[in-house]
């Protein structure tokens, strides 16, 4: 649930429980020690963003643990980015198909 | 406008949430959502069309690596028409040298696209009375939600910086207690405050978000929302009548 929800306790969780939790819903598992202490301190990082967001948002919204919480922002980037379309939208003008209107 | 819009309490009209996986094909998701629900609306027919069409038969090449909704548009007409989902599958990567346009029959077509306006009452006019459009915002802030309505501040959220196309599909507006704007204090009663929003549908799985869908606030052209509304045009033209300028 989001981070605001979680009340004291007795204790909040402890990261790697979080953490744990993540792996399970999302089905994910490292390749070794490494790779999981990196991406649990990504995770960490990624959760303390996610609470600095929710405290910004002037809606309703509740941010938190998702399926990308264990990806850098590059790493989200080029899997998720998208070209950049700022500035000039490129030529479209370009001639297009058959005229005739109805069926193709 | 009507107070509130949302297509996916009509059934046929909005297909499951799709998940790029790693391709980077939103543009094309967004499109084909918009031409099935353009279709289902118009033609009383519910279908799912192929983004891998799209992928392969693009004009810009290898279609995993980013793109434009109205190239996708450009796409369908130049092939006039779209294959079937279950024809010609998502497969998560692109072959842009194997379209297989010609092979397959096509489900759906189209007839023309627009970009409408950049004004949010004009958009909502026309999500209501005709049907989703495709829109491109800044998905800053996509990544970490969960849930609930996005209000970025301001200044947060770029919205000359577009770069995530996603399907707008209703409109509605939400009662919240909370208030977290600058200044509000949380010790003094607070009167229920009603935020509005849009529903967007994203591409990132149905466990992304609310199902598959998200809320951003309605108004003030959030992320961008109002930089690039495209749709495409699946009914015959309508014919005018015939005007004339005054002399």
């Amino acid at each position: 649930g989001s981070l605001r929800s979680q009340d004291p306790g007795p204790q909040p969780l402890e990261l790697k429980q979080v953490f744990t939790l993540f792996q399970i819903q999302y089905n994910r598992s490292y390749s070794n020690l490494e790779e999981y202490a990196r991406r649990l301190d990504i995770f960490a990082h990624n959760l303390a963003w996610a609470q600095k967001l929710e405290e910004e948002d002037l809606g309703t919204a509740e941010f938190g643990v998702t399926p990308f919480s264990d990806l850098t922002e590059e790493e989200f980037g080029q899997l998720y980015g998208h070209r950049r379309m700022d500035g000039v939208a490129p030529d479209v003008g370009r001639e297009v198909g058959s005229e005739e209107w109805g069926e193709p | 406008v009507p107070p509130t819009c949302d297509w996916r309490k009509l059934n046929g009209v909005i297909s499951s949430v799709k998940k790029q996986e790693s391709c980077n094909c939103c543009w094309a998701m967004a499109a084909v959502g918009n031409i099935e629900a353009q279709w289902a609306i118009k033609h009383h027919q519910s279908v799912e069309l192929s983004v891998q069409e799209l992928l392969d038969c693009g004009r810009c090449g290898d279609g995993c690596r980013g793109g434009f909704v109205w190239d996708a548009f450009i796409t369908v007409l130049n092939n006039s028409g779209l294959a079937s989902e279950r024809d010609y599958p998502f497969q998560g990567k692109a072959k842009p040298h194997r379209c297989l346009a010609k092979k397959h029959k096509k489900a759906a077509w189209i007839q023309d696209f627009t970009m409408l306006q950049d004004n949010e009452q004009k958009i909502a006019w026309y999500l209501a009375t005709e049907g989703p459009i495709t829109v491109t915002i800044n998905m800053k802030f996509l990544r970490q939600y969960k849930k609930g309505v996005l209000q970025p501040p301001p200044t947060a959220c770029d919205p000359m910086h577009v770069d995530h196309s996603v399907l707008l599909v209703g409109f509605g507006k939400a009662e919240s207690a909370v208030d977290r704007r600058a200044g509000a204090a949380a010790s003094q009663p607070r009167p229920k405050r009603s935020i509005p929003f849009w529903i967007l549908k994203n591409s990132w799985g149905a466990e992304w978000g609310e199902k598959g869908y998200f809320r951003l606030y309605r108004g003030n052209n959030t992320c961008g929302i109002t930089k690039y509304p495209l749709t495409a045009r699946v009914d015959r033209p309508v014919k005018k009548r015939p005007v004339s300028c005054p002399p």
